[in-house]
């Protein structure tokens, strides 16, 4: 999902 | 992980380590905004609210815990810490930082990827650090004498919103559907606050003078 990839990041 | 993102990390790493070397070792937090530390104590602690929950790796776990007890820290020392809390400029420190966390809870809910607790926590924290930097910018304008560490600090700090931003545009080519309008754009808007500082200070470092910021 788009939503959680960014999650990824700090 | 691609070494925009590395690097930006790392210099959000240095930018930390430089301000705990100064509070710690030098006992002083002289021209640093204790209204900047309390927000990024804030946005790390919403942000980070997944911490348990959502595992991505142990590099992030690590990373997570580093940047929420070294907030926090900062703060401890800056409030209770004996010699450094009167070293604390607190008659320049006068943005309200109160009021910036009000409108930036009310973006977070009304502008979010999905209307979930931890994702509204997220927005908000998104949106938060992106102006979290100004009383810090507003206190370095009043102050007279800026030391290295303290610009240096700024500047590390400046420089790893700089590297998220390259490392946005390698994912979007490199990664399918990578597209995240909220932190792309509250982290341009971050970035830009930045300019003014990075502009004067490469100027004195280039001629090789103290950094003063213009009123």
């Amino acid at each position: 999902s788009s939503g959680s990839n960014l999650k990824d990041e700090l | 992980m691609n070494l925009f993102r590395l690097a930006g990390d790392m210099t959000h790493l240095v930018s930390v380590v430089v301000l705990l070397l100064k509070i710690h070792t030098i006992k002083s937090c002289a021209g640093v905004s204790l209204k900047t530390q309390e927000l990024y104590a804030l946005v790390f602690a919403a942000r980070y609210l997944d911490l348990f929950v959502h595992f991505v790796s142990l590099y992030n776990t690590v990373m997570k815990l580093v940047f929420l007890a070294s907030s926090f820290t900062i703060v401890w020392y800056m409030r209770r810490h004996k010699i450094v809390r009167r070293t604390y400029d607190k008659e320049h420190d006068t943005f309200r930082h109160h009021f910036i966390v009000l409108p930036c809870l009310v973006l977070g809910l009304l502008l979010n990827e999905k209307f979930t607790f931890r994702e509204v926590m997220w927005a908000f924290s998104i949106y938060l650090e992106a102006v979290a930097i100004l009383p810090q910018l507003v206190l370095l304008q009043r102050t007279r004498n800026i030391d290295n560490l303290t610009a240096q600090y700024v500047f590390f700090l400046g420089a790893y919103r700089v590297l998220y931003i390259f490392n946005w545009i390698y994912r979007y080519f490199t990664e399918p559907h990578f597209v995240h309008w909220i932190s792309w754009i509250a982290g341009i808007v971050q970035t830009l606050l930045y300019g003014d500082f990075f502009y004067y200070y490469i100027l004195s470092w280039k001629n090789n003078v103290k950094l003063e910021l213009p009123a």
